[in-house]
Parts: C-alpha cells; structure tokens; sequence
C-alpha cells in the first residue's frame, strides 16, 4: 500500500485485509522491509552488547546498508553513508529531517528502557540522530517510548491518551481530533494517523487494517501502529492468519530479541 | 556538491557498482560512450573479440555528491575500475552550483 | 552561463520540451541514460526465471542558458517532469566558463 | 583544467578528430546524442536523407585539457565543424577541480 493513496486502495482492493505482498517492491507475501530491518539492527545491538549501544547500532545499520535491501529512506541512506564514511553517530540538525525514519525504530528502544523514562529519553534521541536530527522527530520517538511503557505495562488507553497530552501540549502541531487524513512520510502525518485510528480501533486488526488503507507511507504506519497496538493488545491479539504468512525466520529471531531486551531493561532489573 | 565523472571499461561496472554500494553510494546515472585514446592501434577484449579500432566502447558514470565524500568516491572508483592496461579510463571532478530532487523539489546535499 | 543536466522519466520527455518552449526554449540535447537508484528494475523472464533488471532508462537533458534564465528554467523542468514516484530524476545546474555557436562564432549569451 | 562539451554534426566527427590529432590532442570521449534546435521543422542531411524530424542525431564530444590548450582546441572544433548551416552545433567549457587517470593515479595535467 506504500504510496497508493487511500482513495487508490479502495478502488484497486476495497478494503485491503488480508497480507497479499505485491507494491511497488513487488514483495512476496510476509517479506519485510526497511522499517523491520532498521528495528532489527537495534534490537540485535543492544542485545549483543548487554546493554545501549550507539556505536554497535550503527554498525548494524552500516551493514545492513551494505547487504543491498530492497528499500532505503533517502534520509536513513544519507545518516548511515555519513557514519560509514566520516564514523559520525550523529547527523547535524536539518529541518527536513522531520521525517517517521527514527520513529519507525522505536520498538527495541522501548523495550530495552522499560521503567526508565529519562534512559528512553536519552536513547531514543541518540538512536534517532544517527539519521534524523530534528525536534518533532525527538518528540515523536520519545512518546512512541512513554506509550509503548505505559501499555506493556497493562495501563488503559485513557491513561496513554493523557500522557499523549503531554506531546499535544508542548508540539500543537500533533494533535489529531479532527483527523485530517495525512499519512505521508512526514512524522506529524505518520504520528496523527496512527495516533487517530489507534485510540479509535476496537482491536489489534481492526487498528492496522484502518491505518494500512489510509495509504500514504503506510509501511511505517502500519510499523509504529503495530507497535502500539501489539504493545497494547499483546500477542494473542495478533490475527493467526496474518502471523502464518509472515517470513518464519523473522518471527522468530523477534520474539527471541524481544524478550532478551525487555531482561536487560530497568524494569526486570529492579524485580 | 560535486559531480564525479568516470569513463571506465564496460566489463568494470559491476564492479564498480558493488564498491559504491560499499560506502553507500546507490544512486549513479550511466551511459554509453565511444573512447579514442593516446595509445593508438592498441588491442581490447570487447564481447569475447578483440579490437584494433580506433574507437573502444567506454561506460560513463556520472555520480552527484556531496563534497567531503567526492574524494572517498574518487578513491573507490580508481581503485575497483584500474587493471593497469591501457585504456582504463579517467575520472573528472566538477563543482556543482545546485541539486535538485524532482520528485520532492529537495535541494543541496539532501537532492542527492 | 549556466549548464543545467537533467535526469528524468522518458515518458516526461515531450512534455518537458513544450514546457520549455513556452518559456522560449528551444535549444536542448538529449541523450538516454541508465539510472541507477531508489528506484527499482523491472522485472524479466529469462530462462523461465524471473530476475530484476537492475537499471532503469531515463533521458538526461542538456541545457546552456543565461544565468538569470536558470532558476526559471529549473523550475519548469521540475514542475512538469514530477510524478511524485520515486524515480522521478534529478536537477544539476554547472556554471559554464564559455559558449559558442560554430555557424557563427557568437559567444557568450548570444551563442545559446 | 577545463572540460570541453562539443556538440556537432555527426559527419564531421572524422574531420574533428583528425585536425584535433594535428595538434596534440589525442584522448577524447564521444557519445551519440539527439539535438533540438532554435529553428523548427528545418532539414537536416542525414545518412542521405532528408529529415524534417524534431530531433536531429548529433554527436557530443568530451575533451579534458590544460586551461592553456583551451583556446586552441574550441578553435580547432570551431573551424572544423563548421558548415554555415543551421545546426552546426554548440561548444561549451567547463572547469575540471580534479581529473585522475585510473591506470596510474596521475592527476591533473598529467592526467590528461
Ligand atoms: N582528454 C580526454 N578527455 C576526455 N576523455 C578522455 C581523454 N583522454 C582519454 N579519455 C577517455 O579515456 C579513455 C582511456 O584513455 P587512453 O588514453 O586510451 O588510456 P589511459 O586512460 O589508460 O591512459 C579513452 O578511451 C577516452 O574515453
Ligand atoms: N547521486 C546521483 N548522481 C547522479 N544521478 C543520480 C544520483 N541519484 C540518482 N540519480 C539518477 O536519478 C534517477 C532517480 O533516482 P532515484 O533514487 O531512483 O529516485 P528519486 O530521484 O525519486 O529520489 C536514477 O535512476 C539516476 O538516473
Ligand atoms: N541551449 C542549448 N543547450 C544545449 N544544447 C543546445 C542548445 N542550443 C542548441 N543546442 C544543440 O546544438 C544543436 C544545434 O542548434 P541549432 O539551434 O539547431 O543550430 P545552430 O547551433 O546552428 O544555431 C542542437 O541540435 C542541440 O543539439
Ligand atoms: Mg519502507
Ligand atoms: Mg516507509
């Protein structure tokens, strides 16, 4: 669905519901992509390092850059060519970063700071500016953060919703009651679309299904929609059928990353 | 921002390609050129034949960069499109004044 | 004067000539490139498997203009090359030392 | 050093090769490009026939050389490729900040 428009989905699928491959990557059912990889590259360094580590991730970004695949943000390319070639793990302030190409990486970063919110805040920015430097961006991973907390936590969506205030506040631009129906790469249309259909979804499927077919960069905001939602409604929730065609490897590998970071977090350290 | 122009052997630009890839480099704009050289009379394998034409098929990249990448560039296309024969081609370097990326009017460093 | 290169969708050829006539340019030359980028090859059956052609054909468009012309220029070929799709090229504007025109040997802005 | 970009008629390449050899100029890179010209639906001889096309094939020829070489060698393709009728094409000079030659590393002058 990335770069169809919503109106472009409903005319070539009605509404799209079922995992199908194809797009402009022209990828096999359950194949993934940069949003997936990059989260991997976190995952994997932190988890091979014990511990946060700015250095280790770039590397892995590095390399994945090198290993060919099948998309790349400009954004993320120019980040990661900069460290490969000049070894900066920070790219200078630009305001055209305000791109989802940080967000998008969120995941791995929450689950590593669980019960730390000042340690989220500091690693969500360092992760971020090794691509994007820019303030709505930094904003937008580190309530990414706090949200994806507060629901493996157990918290209710009206507590999410009341820390989310908190970025409505200090970043007016956010807000999304009205929904304007943005979904583009830009990380105030990626963050209004998965906020609006997140906290107006009645389950795991129907949020991702919604957000998918508004289109736009819907590969990320089906990402960062999944990661709230699946932080939010937990596994069980994830549709069986979906699950059966995602790549094998890949779950896997996931679910064995995602619990080696959750035990290295703050919050397993301090039970 | 420069633009790196290389006239290199056609059976190099896999090669070169890959090497680029290396150091993040993906976007490149290719064609086709007819090379007279120096050395006159001088035999190059070409599909399987050898020539002894006074025109030898080249391949010209040309690659848009930032400046403090041009010479890390430069480095890598010297290195992988070199045989030490004749005819392994040159590289020029140009000063560009602006980029611009069509498909989202990004200008500068961020065109490219 | 200014040299100014683009990179665009073959298809967007015509379309940018006109646009560029309506503006009182004529004078362009045009060549067909192979891009390499974000965007991807299509795909072909060779040997009944299907492989990804890994280049895709632009057009790369040539234009010496005056300096104060330049900006004008760009921004025409931007406006009508876009797609909005990846792929869609791009736009390198060099400075030119000289012109002529080999009919008459005018130089300068009067040669282009 | 500069970049000379000459575009020409085609049946001249063999002339302008010849009087650029006659002095000193041996290495150049050529490429078969299409022109579009300031006058509409003129014609042009080409390979025997008449063409009253838009386009109209035409040759471009690269030339890296020292700055003071320059001069000489637009005034050589000048005189050569000249035939009085429309068309005869354009030579532009650009500045080179850098020219390598891979076989050996040489760069600058030596380069080229
Ligand atoms: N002065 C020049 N300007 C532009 N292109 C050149 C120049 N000299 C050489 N070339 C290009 O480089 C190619 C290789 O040059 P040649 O003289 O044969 O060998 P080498 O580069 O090994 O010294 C030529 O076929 C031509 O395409
Ligand atoms: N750095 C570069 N230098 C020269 N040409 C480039 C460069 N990057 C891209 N191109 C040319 O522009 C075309 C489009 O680039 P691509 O990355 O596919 O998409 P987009 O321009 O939409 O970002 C490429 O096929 C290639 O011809
Ligand atoms: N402004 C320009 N920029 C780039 N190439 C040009 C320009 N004007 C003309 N040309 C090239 O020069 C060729 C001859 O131009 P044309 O206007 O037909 O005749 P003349 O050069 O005799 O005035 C064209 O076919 C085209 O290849
Ligand atoms: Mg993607
Ligand atoms: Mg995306």
């Amino acid at each position: 669905m990335e770069f169809m428009t919503a109106a472009e989905i409903r005319a070539k699928y009605g509404v799209l519901k079922e995992i199908v491959g194809g797009g402009w990557l022209r990828l096999k059912p359950g194949q993934v992509t940069d949003d997936t990889e990059m989260s991997l590259c976190v995952a994997r360094a932190v988890v091979a390092a014990n511990g946060w580590s700015r250095e280790g991730i770039a590397a892995n970004f590095a390399a994945w850059l090198r290993s060919k695949p099948v998309d790349v943000g400009d954004t993320c390319r120019r980040g990661i060519r900069n460290y490969m070639l000049k070894g900066e793990l920070e790219t200078p302030y630009n305001q055209w970063d305000a791109g989802n190409g940080a967000c998008m990486r969120m995941l791995p970063v929450s689950l590593c700071t669980l019960g730390d919110d000042r340690l989220l805040a500091r690693c969500a920015v360092e992760q971020a500016h090794i691509t994007h430097n820019h303030p709505f961006s930094d904003a937008a991973c580190i309530y990414l953060g706090k949200l994806v907390h507060l629901a493996v936590l157990g918290y209710s969506k009206t507590r999410l919703r009341r820390e989310l205030e908190g970025l409505l506040t200090s970043h007016e631009n956010f807000r999304f009651e009205p929904y304007r129906g943005l979904a583009s790469g830009y990380v105030v249309d990626t963050l209004q679309t998965v906020f609006h259909y997140f906290f107006t979804a009645r389950d795991f499927e129907d949020c991702l299904i919604k957000v998918v077919n508004q289109g736009g960069d819907a590969d990320t905001t089906g990402a960062i929609a999944g990661m709230l939602a699946g932080a939010y409604y937990g596994e069980e929730n994830i549709p069986r059928r979906w699950l059966k065609k995602m790549d094998r490897k890949v779950v896997d590998e996931v679910s064995l990353l995602a619990e080696r970071l959750v035990t290295l977090s703050p919050w397993a350290a301090a039970r | 921002m420069k633009l790196i122009e290389a006239i290199i052997k056609p059976f190099k630009l896999d090669e070169v390609k890959d090497a680029l890839n290396e150091i993040g480099v993906e976007g490149i704009t290719v064609s086709e050129v007819k090379g007279f050289g120096r050395q006159k009379g001088h035999t190059e394998l070409y599909r399987g034949a050898e020539y002894v034409v006074d025109f030898i098929p080249k391949v010209k990249i040309e690659i848009a960069i930032a400046d403090e990448l041009a010479a890390k560039v430069v480095e890598t296309i010297e290195n992988t499109a070199k045989t030490g024969r004749i005819g392994d081609g040159k590289i020029f370097v140009m000063s560009l004044d602006e980029a611009l990326r069509i498909r989202t009017g990004e200008k500068g460093n961020d065109a490219i």
